[in-house]
């Protein structure tokens, strides 16, 4: 009895339990941390264990997930074999709420969209003729996930939207693209004062991840941001 | 790996610079003029009868008092920034923290008196109007500092520019929570009061101009220059701090019009009670409604 007494409520945003478990239940679970996380309940959350657990269901998507889809009201996520032959750069759409999906020539000029060159999966046709492609956007909600040092600056700076673009490929290390990948975000029209810059989640900057610009070079238009990066 | 795009609003140094220069250059003229306004008010009052019994200059020389020692405060907060102990600071946040809250709430009890002139106009005799109103616009704004200072929010404060760099500190909120609620909603709940106040003002302004026999040419610009005047009294340009994120020229236009507020409050007072009455009854419709509310005082 005084154990039990003693025994606390399994609290999932501290991200001890179920970390590498991706069913629905504990997917949904986890993203509930995205709005619980704030700044007043920072001691009920383990950012590094959440964000770890996102960043892990990349490479569970492309490894062991048997869906080729999945859509829920914070996740929506596409999961393709790509033949590593492709004798032109691709295009998928990432309209918010709605599955990632591959389009053709003639839709390039989706607002949101990543463009992934040929060059690319050329680098990769030696090895292997197929790989597995993962696309996710996540909505990370209002709270402290995945914000990393923009809690500090107390300017009021965002992520564009609350949305994230993850880019998976097999579980290979991509860096030091010759031709860059290519990700467009659409938006309002921003103030002459906001700085706009694309960045990437770097796992190993700061006590638990942070955003960094290297690599990533950001051309700023009016309704739609271009980000290039060198990596993945 | 995730990718995203951030936003960071900023302001570089130089604007930042110039900002601080015309709220210090803007600040200072204010308080001299205000001070001309409290003095002129004093000497009207013991040699006039009728500013001893009307409620409007009152509640003009309140509000300027208020946002004298608001000024004040601004100068001592800003030049000793940090220094002193920590009860020092959270005194000094507290103090500036009141003035702030009493300025806010004499714009709005403008707002009121205003409403009661121009809108309700008749049965707006109260008994001890005046009293009220000063336990409103001096007591209120000490609750809730009492209230934020027992929560102990006040302490440091950074302003930090685009490069993170810190570009001014100074004694006001640590908690940011408080800071949204008691200031910034504060200040908006009075904005909108007044914005409603004044559009109302404004429609009776024109709506009255147009019905009365007199459209002489010109009349139109009074009623707007009489509104100009009225937005100042009641702190519309406060507003502007809901547009300062567009872009550094609101962000000027914003420490221009509320740092200036006390020179236009000064010549507000001149135009409305310098003159003759006579010349007044004929060139304003606000002090056509203020002869009106003397009389159904009495």
């Amino acid at each position: 009895d005084s154990t039990r007494r003693d025994e606390k409520p399994r609290n999932v945003c501290q991200g001890s339990a179920n970390m590498n478990s991706y069913e629905d239940f504990d997917l949904n679970r986890t993203a509930g941390c995205f709005s619980k996380c704030t700044h007043s309940q920072e001691e009920l959350c383990h950012l590094g264990n959440l964000q770890r657990y996102w960043l892990n269901f990349e490479t569970y998507l492309v490894e062991r997930s048997q869906m080729d889809t999945l859509n829920t009201s914070f996740l929506t996520a596409l999961v393709k074999s790509i033949n590593t032959s492709v004798s032109e750069d691709l295009y998928f759409s990432l309209t918010p709420s709605q599955v990632p999906k591959q389009m053709t020539k003639d839709e390039h000029q989706h607002p949101d969209r990543v463009r992934l060159p040929k060059s690319l999966f050329g680098s990769l046709k030696s090895s292997r003729p197929m790989v597995r492609l993962g696309i996710v956007v996540l909505d990370i909600g209002p709270g402290n996930v995945f914000k990393g040092s923009l809690l500090s600056r107390e300017d009021g700076s965002s992520v564009l939207n609350n949305r994230m673009v993850a880019l998976t490929l097999g579980h290979i290390k991509v860096t030091k693209l010759a031709e860059p990948l290519e990700i467009t975000f659409s938006h309002q029209y921003q103030p002459p004062n906001m700085n706009l810059s694309c960045e990437f989640w770097d796992a190993t900057k700061g006590p638990s991840g942070d955003w960094s610009s290297k690599g990533c070079s950001t051309e700023v238009g009016v309704r739609r941001t271009v980000c290039r990066c060198d990596h993945l | 790996t995730f990718f995203a795009l951030l936003l960071r609003p900023t302001l570089d140094e130089a604007t930042v610079k110039a900002l601080i220069h015309i709220s210090q250059a803007g600040c200072g003229t204010s308080m001299i003029f205000l001070a001309f306004t409290i003095v002129l008010y004093t000497v009207l009052r013991f040699s006039r009868q009728r500013f001893k019994s009307e409620d409007a200059p009152k509640i003009h020389v309140s509000l300027s008092i208020s946002l004298f020692l608001l000024n004040l405060a601004f100068f001592i907060n800003v030049g000793q920034r940090l220094k002193g102990s920590d009860a020092a600071c959270w005194a000094r946040g507290a103090i500036f923290h009141y003035f702030l809250l009493c300025a806010f709430t004499w714009m709005s009890l403008e707002a009121f008196h205003l409403y009661l002139l121009v809108i309700k106009v008749f049965n707006t005799y109260f008994s001890h109007y005046f009293l009220k109103l000063s336990l409103v616009g001096w007591v209120l704004p000490a609750l809730i500092v009492i209230g934020t200072g027992i929560a102990n929010s006040y302490g440091p404060y950074s302003i930090r520019d685009e490069k993170n760099v810190t570009t001014l500190e100074l004694c006001w909120f640590r908690e940011k929570i408080a800071l949204y609620v008691t200031v910034h909603g504060y200040c908006l709940i009075v904005f909108l009061f007044s914005a409603a106040v004044l559009s109302l003002v404004s429609w009776k302004i024109f709506t009255l101009s147009s019905a009365t026999a007199g459209k002489e040419k010109g009349q139109h610009w009074k009623g707007v220059l009489t509104l100009l005047g009225l937005s100042c009294l009641v702190g519309l340009p406060w507003g502007l701090a809901l547009l300062t994120s567009l872009g550094p020229f609101t962000a000027y236009v914003f420490a221009l019009f509320t740092s200036l507020q006390g020179v236009f409050i000064f010549c507000w007072f001149i135009i409305l009670y310098c003159p003759s009455q006579s010349t007044v009854t004929s060139s304003s419709g606000t002090a056509r409604v203020d002869h009106a509310h003397t009389v159904s005082q009495e």
